[in-house]
């Protein structure tokens, strides 16, 4: 399972949480404008934060950060 | 299997609640207006819960917490 | 597998019952109006009941508690 | 695998079947109206039995009890 | 995998027939008019048959037993 | 995986062939109309004869014995 | 997987194949019209050959021998 | 998985290719017009080649040896 | 996982690439028009090339050589 | 699971990052115009970033680098 | 899994990329126009890069290397 991220604008970050008892950021990998990353959940990521303005495509559809 | 969430304001929390026989918080995220999290059901995280307006991508629809 | 519950008014209860031999309740979680719980079947929860106006977002569909 | 009770009056009971070579009543919940259960079934449930109006939603389609 | 019953007239019985080299019955369920059994293949029941006025809902679609 | 035979007809009946080299009935079932049989493949069972009128609903549809 | 055959006349024959380097046929049965047989891919059987009017329901859809 | 072959002509021949390094002939069967065979792919076939005026059933549709 | 390839003219190769380290033609099948080979990926073929006027009918459509 | 990258000009990089509790850039493949890479994720690549005017072909979709 | 590659002129190359720590070309196979190859990701294939004008058939749909 794996999500696509492109950013829409310079600066947005993608932040890996750890897997376990314990919940901290492990890698924030910065994407500029156009960049895409593509993102799986692993052993030691279990959950992915995103900031700034993107565009997030998932099994459960497409998602802008700030359309609302 | 992982849902998204999306903070639709600011204050947005999303706390994890642990598996096994004793359920109680053990992560709590705080989430900014447009800010998103996309988790996993874990070996530590077997229900989650939300609170703030937000909105939820999952397996069985998008859902927001106060459209009703 | 999981189920989403949103509480449509202030005191809405979802309870684990526990899984095996004896059925009682090993969690009672209480959700305020806007609140979002999803909810894993687990080692140790086999059915869950819910009290209060809420929705439910399931496998086989979306059920309001009090629609009839 | 579960299946979803929503009871449509007082007094609606959900009995598991016992699993394996005897088959009898191991556990009867009651559901006054409104009130929802989502059962699964298990090492110890291998028939579920649904007395009262009540409408389930299976894997089979939506079904009420009573409206024949 | 299981079917679900409802019982379109008092005194529908279900009966469950053993799995193995032999095939008698080792369980019948009485059903009153209303009432609903979901009921699943097991170790000990490879086999179910039906008696009476009753809805069958299966993998194969909704079959009353003598709406020809 | 299960059929679900129909009986359209009285005398209608319902042979389990063993499985493995040898190929022979091991159990007949006599329906009546209206009655109906689910009936899986199982560690003794692979295949399965049907004679008289009836309905069989599988994997690949809904069959009339007799509708040419 | 299995398949369903359905005799269109008399004297159908369903043929089993050796499952193996060898191929030869293991079992012939014998429909008269308006028989049916559902037979399953075994550990013994790993074609099945049909001769006379029959029709064929299969996971590639429903097939005549003599429509053409 | 399994193919269905339909002759439409006299002498149709199905082969069987060996698995294996190696890749010859295990097995030829001879169709006359309307015969089906329904045949496996198995430990020892990885290959089946189809010759004459015949009608194949597969995964990827419906095929005719030489309707071009 | 197996392709289905029709020849559309004489003298259409399906050749067989060897899985492993090593890229080589373990096997070369000729067929004449018309001729059909269903052919599986293997332990021993991990990569399949065709030439000539030939239909492919895959998990990813039907592809004729030459339409271009 | 593997995801295709077409290179919509010139100097379209493709980064592996690894898998495991460090992640950091294992290789970096370059694309010109027209050319096409599919990419899986594996042992070693758990994430996978696009710089560059290209086209990713995902589960979820099509997506362009730019369009926005 | 695999994708199919047609080669639309001649000189089209199909390279395997290493599955492991290293990322290298261990097979090129070249294809002239009308020619098809059928490749799968294997232990030894984790990446595939086409050069040339050729249409990809894949999973996430055809893709034509040069027609934007
Ligand atoms: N360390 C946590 C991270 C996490 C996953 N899903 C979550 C949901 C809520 C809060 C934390 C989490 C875990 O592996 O379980
Ligand atoms: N500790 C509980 C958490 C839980 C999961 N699903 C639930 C449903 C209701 C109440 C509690 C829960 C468990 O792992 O089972
Ligand atoms: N303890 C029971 C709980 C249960 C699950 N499904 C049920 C259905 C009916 C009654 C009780 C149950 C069990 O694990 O089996
Ligand atoms: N004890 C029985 C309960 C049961 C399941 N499905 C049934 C169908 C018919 C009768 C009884 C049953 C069993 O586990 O098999
Ligand atoms: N004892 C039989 C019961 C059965 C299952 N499917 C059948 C079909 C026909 C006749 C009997 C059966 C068995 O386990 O195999
Ligand atoms: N004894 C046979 C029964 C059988 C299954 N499918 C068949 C098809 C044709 C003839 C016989 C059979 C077997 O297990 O294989
Ligand atoms: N004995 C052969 C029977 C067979 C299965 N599929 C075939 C296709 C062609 C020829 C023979 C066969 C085998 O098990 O493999
Ligand atoms: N002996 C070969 C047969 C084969 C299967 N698929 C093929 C494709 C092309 C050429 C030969 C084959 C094998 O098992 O792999
Ligand atoms: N020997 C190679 C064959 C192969 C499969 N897919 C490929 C793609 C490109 C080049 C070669 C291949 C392998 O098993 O991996
Ligand atoms: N080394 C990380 C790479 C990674 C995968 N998914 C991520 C999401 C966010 C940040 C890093 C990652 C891991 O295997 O888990
Ligand atoms: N050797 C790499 C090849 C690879 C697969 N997917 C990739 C994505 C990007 C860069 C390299 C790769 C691996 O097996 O992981």
């Amino acid at each position: 399972q794996y999500i696509v991220v492109k950013a829409l604008e310079n600066g947005v970050t993608i932040m890996g949480l750890t897997r376990g008892k314990d919940t901290r950021f492990h890698h924030t990998e910065k994407l500029d404008r156009g960049e895409i990353m593509v993102a799986q959940f692993t052993e030691h990521t279990s959950a992915i934060k995103i900031r700034g303005k993107a565009r997030i495509y998932s099994e459960h559809g497409v998602i802008d950060t700030f359309d609302d």
